[in-house]
């Protein structure tokens, strides 16, 4: 089953 | 002061129209170099990345880097209220909480002034590295649209396979299943018809579905899209605005558990 990955987990804070 | 003018309005509300249903609310960063956006929906799950360069405007003045937070279904209000070969002239200051929207007819027989109230917007944002993807594909953005719109009909996520021959789109649901393989076309009347595959190594990645239908609300902006892939890395889709710049949307993957 897969999960729906947030965008923080691949990018860093700016 | 900030000012900037466009010769067609219609583009800005284009963009504006592509982006709103992502992002309600966002900044706009305005500096020497042109205007920039850049907001994660409220899922976090996908990012819009908005660059407009200050040579693509007819006239771009501004004195020092501003910020202008915006209810983009506010700024869509008032786009849509300019003519259709309209230009558009943005103008603000830090002195009051406004920007104004100028919308002149071609014929300069009628002006109309709009002023919309901006708004202090708290938004983190992400640091997005220059990264080199493992498969890069340009498709029509039409083409892109059919594929995400017929397969959302089918499922609601899509797995994307790139190889060196093709690239395929994939979707499964409860009626059954479906995949759209394309291959590469570089022969065509057209540039913005081909369909190019860079691949320096093969992908396969999952993606929701309705988020990709979501991004191709853009493809009126630019006849072609590119698709960045790499495993296990958020894919960038992009539409190139002519002469001015680019949006760009990011999407974070679904990842096996």
């Amino acid at each position: 089953k897969a999960t729906q990955g947030r965008l923080e987990s691949f990018f860093g804070p700016s | 002061m900030f000012e900037a003018q466009m010769a067609q309005a219609a583009l800005l509300k284009q963009i504006i129209e592509s982006i709103r249903e992502l992002i309600t609310e966002a900044t706009f960063e305005v500096s020497g170099t042109g205007m920039m956006l850049q907001a994660m929906d409220s899922s976090h799950v996908s990012l819009v990345a908005l660059n407009l360069r200050s040579d693509g405007f007819q006239l771009f003045r501004a004195d020092r880097p501003f910020s202008m937070g915006m209810n983009l279904n506010h700024m869509a209000k008032m786009l849509k209220c300019a003519g259709k070969d309209d230009t558009l002239t943005m103008r603000a200051d830090e002195a009051n909480d406004l920007v104004t929207f100028l919308f002149e007819s071609p014929g300069n027989e009628r002006l109309a002034e709009f002023e919309l109230k901006l708004m202090d917007i708290t938004s983190e944002n992400l640091g997005i590295p220059d990264a080199e993807y493992s498969a890069t594909v340009s498709m029509p953005s039409a083409e892109f649209q059919r594929i995400v719109k017929d397969l959302g009909s089918i499922g609601d996520t899509v797995e994307i396979t790139v190889t060196k021959d093709d690239v395929r789109f994939a979707a499964s649901g409860d009626i059954g299943n479906a995949t759209i393989k394309c291959r590469q076309l570089l022969d065509t009347e057209k540039p913005e018809d081909r369909t190019l595959i860079e691949m320096v190594e093969p992908v396969n990645l999952t993606f929701a579905l309705r988020y990709l239908i979501n991004f191709s609300k853009a493809t009126s902006l630019a006849p072609s899209v590119t698709i960045k892939l790499s495993t296990e890395m958020p894919v960038v889709v992009e539409y190139k605005l002519s002469d001015i710049g680019y949006v760009r949307f990011y999407l974070a993957p679904k990842i096996e558990d």
